[in-house]
């Protein structure tokens, strides 16, 4: 096949031949999910009235909802071997990813690297990480409040009054600490985050999460500056983690997608902590 | 705790709401970062003083105190340690903060990838070298020499306890020869 596919017995990701993830296979299914990167365009108000702000340090809001994609095709390199199986991903060339399986895991890796964003067009960026699946959510996702509870949402809708959405992108991103989910009577999809970052589900089975921006306008909130971060003089490289979790959503008494979710939050957000010493014994002195 | 007081000083300062939203200025966020390098840093002494302790406690046999520097290698997101770079042989202590027992694939970057990794039981754990992607070591200002990524599985880490690792570079080249990507698709 010239489809390409890392896994193990828990869980399968098949690229499809322009490079993009393509489907998954896990907890005995099989469903279409693909990833890709993708961007919105600042939007820069004119401050002067409290509605047309900047997007910046305090507000995301995009402009006109532009959103541009990174790619339409991504260059790969498979690297395959017996603890871990990986997809190297270039999307261009502020944008790549490691989608990665270890031998053990019942969940994939997506480890990307986002910047310097560009800002020649003087337009700014914010990127985002978009799965697409075929689960019909109907609208309804839910993300974590503070690593513990999840909380239901419901697009362009909010439980305690009747809300004009006037932001239709904007006005449905919530905060995710460590988890976006969503599900229908047969199938969940969850992504963890390594950090706090904005999210939502802007359509039905799809997931979204914004994992870096840079901006050129103050949005003037009090900061007094635009958040452009730079880093030797070019705009800031950011590097983290996604941990995707697909499988069956009904409740099962041995063991449910959400409790093994929880227990790997917990062991990703605190890793062991690693010291490295020098060492000039052979290995059987230092046994 | 001169140390221990400056970190909680430091955390203290990090509940301001800027802190915690990003929402400071550049030089007010650059300015949180070194608090917390240099709070982090002057708190590895109290790390390494309680592990040396610790590994003496548990060699009771041994004559002279273990000791061992227990570094942090604060750039291992881009893939970055000099100790595990520039040494042919060192050890990887692994703390686990949880308070259950927990199997975690460790990455290591290494210059090389022909490397043996040692348990403390003295078994020789499975490894496998994965290059470090491109755009991670095309980074410009990433001034690393590792190419690769040693992983292992360090298995059964005790709860709120330790486990030591002997990381050496191998003579001989592994069976499966240097990690080369499989062949594209056409």
């Amino acid at each position: 096949s010239s489809y390409t596919v890392i896994g193990n017995n828990n869980i399968q990701l098949t690229f499809d031949t322009n490079g993009f993830l393509a489907e998954v296979t896990a907890d005995g299914m099989t469903r279409m999910i693909s990833q890709e990167f993708l961007y919105y365009e600042a939007a820069t108000g004119n401050n002067a009235e409290f509605l047309n702000r900047s997007s910046g340090a305090y507000i995301f809001r995009p402009d006109n909802n532009q959103i541009r994609f990174a790619t339409d095709e991504v260059t790969i390199e498979v690297y395959k071997g017996q603890l871990v199986q990986e997809v190297h991903q270039k999307f261009n060339d502020w944008i790549s990813q490691v989608v990665r399986v270890y031998k053990q895991s019942n969940h994939a890796e997506f480890e990307w690297l986002v910047g310097p964003i560009p800002i020649k067009d003087n337009i700014g960026k914010e990127v985002i990480s978009r799965f697409k699946s075929d689960i019909k959510s109907d609208g309804i996702f839910f993300t974590d409040s503070n690593g513990r509870e999840m909380l239901k949402r419901k697009r362009n809708h909010r439980e305690t009054w009747n809300v004009k959405i006037h932001e239709s992108v904007a006005g449905n991103y919530y905060p995710v600490t460590t988890k976006i989910a969503l599900e229908d009577t047969t199938a969940r999809m969850a992504i963890l985050t390594d950090r706090a970052q904005g999210g939502s589900s802007l359509e039905d089975g799809v997931l979204e999460l914004m994992v870096h921006r840079r901006l050129l306008h103050d949005d003037a909130f009090g900061v007094g500056e635009a958040l452009n971060e730079t880093e030797y003089g070019e705009g800031l490289i950011a590097r983290g983690k996604h941990h995707l979790f697909v499988g069956q959503s009904l409740q099962r008494p041995d063991v449910s997608l959400k409790a093994i979710e929880r227990l790997v939050q917990l062991e990703t957000l605190l890793p062991s902590w690693k010291f490295f010493s020098n060492v000039s014994y052979s290995s059987d002195q230092w046994l | 705790d001169p140390h221990l007081n400056f970190l909680r000083e430091t955390m203290g300062i990090m509940q301001h709401h800027d802190a915690v939203t990003g929402t400071e200025k550049q030089k007010v966020a650059l300015d949180y970062a070194k608090r917390m390098s240099v709070a982090l840093r002057a708190c590895s002494t109290n790390i390494r003083s309680v592990l040396n302790q610790l590994s003496i406690a548990s060699d009771r046999n041994s004559q002279e105190p273990s000791k061992f520097e227990f570094k942090t290698c604060t750039l291992l997101n881009i893939s970055s340690c000099a100790t595990s770079e520039l040494n042919k042989r060192f050890a990887l202590t692994l703390y686990n903060p949880l308070a259950h027992s927990v199997n975690e694939y460790v990455r290591v970057p290494v210059k090389d990838y022909n490397y043996v990794v040692i348990d403390p039981t003295g078994k020789v754990l499975p490894v496998q070298a994965v290059p470090v992607p491109k755009a991670v070591s095309n980074m410009k200002h990433r001034n690393s020499s590792a190419q690769y990524e040693l992983v292992f599985l360090a298995s059964s880490l005790p709860p709120v306890g330790y486990k030591t690792y002997y990381i050496e570079k191998s003579e001989t080249i592994p069976a499966i020869g240097k990690p080369s990507p499989s062949p594209k698709k056409t």
